[in-house]
């Protein structure tokens, strides 16, 4: 079972957007996947045009459990989606003095072993639920948007990790994912290239830019359902398939 | 004196960029403007090519003031910086049980007394520092990328609003500012008139993606000194002028 948090502190480089099309990608292989909304936006949800009755909040409060909370939203798919409710708890978790970062693991861990996959889908910032996140995850994929203000962030981001894995021994950032990768922008080949020089070969095949990503949102689909033929889906593909390509050296 | 947050919870619809190139259009007529960076993420510092001596960390926790920690960062316009250990403060904001969210408000307002406009950059999502900018600020500038998943934060950050409107009367969100305006995307027209019906006169003329806006933050420039002949200068003096338009109706 890997559990993979989707993970940058910048906004909007395409987070929840890889997180709904990895699960869903995944979960078309046959994989059995729970998709975690760690994010007071609870966008999750809204992308797959689920209504959910039970979400993160009422789990981390111990209202119901992680099992009661999931839902099936595609075969193979389950999620346990988020609202701007979770920022009650989010604050619970920052006024603990100890161990504040491990309620996300104890919330998750007994019904995330009926799974294949736990992918979660995480907020941007620093904030004490991120790092909830970071805490429980085995493996990372950090989107990277091939933009000035991005590059810069995964710099931090890189460093924020680096400070969590002292107390998560098995942190791993397996996936540096280059998004938004427009061909008529003319820096993208040298960012390209310093993402290679600095994460080898972590760094993998890019996510061009292609509207129908951000359209399919709109029709509560994800990318295989809405355009099945479009780059996007042939990007997210790729991703998918390096990432099942891992599952043989567990 | 004016004390403008350029706030919404969707991360990467623009915010900083706003924030930035909105304070420098003020400054270049006359105006004396004191931004501060209110994200972890502290790109403003980053925006503007300037290595900051204090933090708003340092100001929060009262190591410094907030006057000690404004920095010249061109002509008319002052910044305070932030960077990762501003989530110290945050998370001892997030502990208060009583009047966190005042804690900004008194931290700045001895100095802002001293500028024509305070321009706030906030952090995407609903943290406690988030709730801070907002219970300060009185004027909001709401970016709102043209995609669906952007337009459906824009509801959830609209009802945030209404929440902390309750304990601060004066919040208005006067500008609506649409983002990203796309040309060869098929949606922006519908997106727009959407945006009018519900918001009538505050929806501003929209900023259209020009790939120099994102160049500039490389070059440590405001659109202005990096390419003031682009679309991104033109539309953010579009911006700019009407915000000083309303200084008459103060
Ligand atoms: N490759 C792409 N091409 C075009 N649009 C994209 C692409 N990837 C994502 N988008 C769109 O860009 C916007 C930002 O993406 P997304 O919401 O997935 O980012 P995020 O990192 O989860 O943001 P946040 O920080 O707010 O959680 C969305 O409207 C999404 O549909
Ligand atoms: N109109 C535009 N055209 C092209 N690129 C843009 C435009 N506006 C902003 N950008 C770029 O898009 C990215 C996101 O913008 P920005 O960082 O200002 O958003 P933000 O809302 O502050 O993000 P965050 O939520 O992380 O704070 C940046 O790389 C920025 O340079
Ligand atoms: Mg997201
Ligand atoms: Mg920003």
């Amino acid at each position: 079972m890997r559990i993979i948090a989707v993970a940058m502190t910048k906004g909007g480089v395409g987070k929840t957007t890889t997180a709904i099309n990895v699960a869903h990608g995944l979960a078309l292989r046959g994989r059995r996947v729970l998709l975690v909304d760690t994010d007071t936006q609870g966008q999750c949800a809204k992308a797959l045009g689920i209504q959910p009755d039970f979400t993160l909040a009422e789990v981390l409060t111990g209202q119901v459990t992680a099992a009661e909370a999931a839902l099936k939203t595609r075969n193979n798919l389950h999620l346990i989606a988020s609202d701007f409710h979770l920022s009650g708890p989010a604050l619970g978790i920052a006024r603990r003095e100890h161990d504040g970062h491990a309620i996300l693991k104890r919330a998750l861990s007994g019904t995330a072993s009926r799974y294949d996959y736990v992918i979660l889908d995480a907020a941007p910032g620093f904030d004490p639920l991120a790092i909830n996140v970071l805490a429980y995850a085995q493996e990372v994929i950090g989107p990277v948007a091939l933009e000035p203000a991005a590059m810069v962030g995964m710099l931090d981001f890189v460093r924020h990790l680096d400070r969590i894995s002292r107390h998560n021994r098995k942190l791993n950032l397996r996936y540096v994912l280059p998004t938004f990768l427009d061909a008529r922008a003319r820096q993208p080949a040298s960012m390209l290239a310093q993402l290679r020089d600095h994460f080898g070969d972590a760094v993998c095949q890019p996510i061009r830019v292609n509207v129908q990503l951000a359209e399919s949102f709109g029709w509560h689909q994800t990318i295989f359902e809405y355009a099945p033929s479009s780059r996007g889906a042939a990007d997210y593909t790729a991703l998918v398939e390096r990432i099942v390509a891992d599952e043989t050296d567990a």
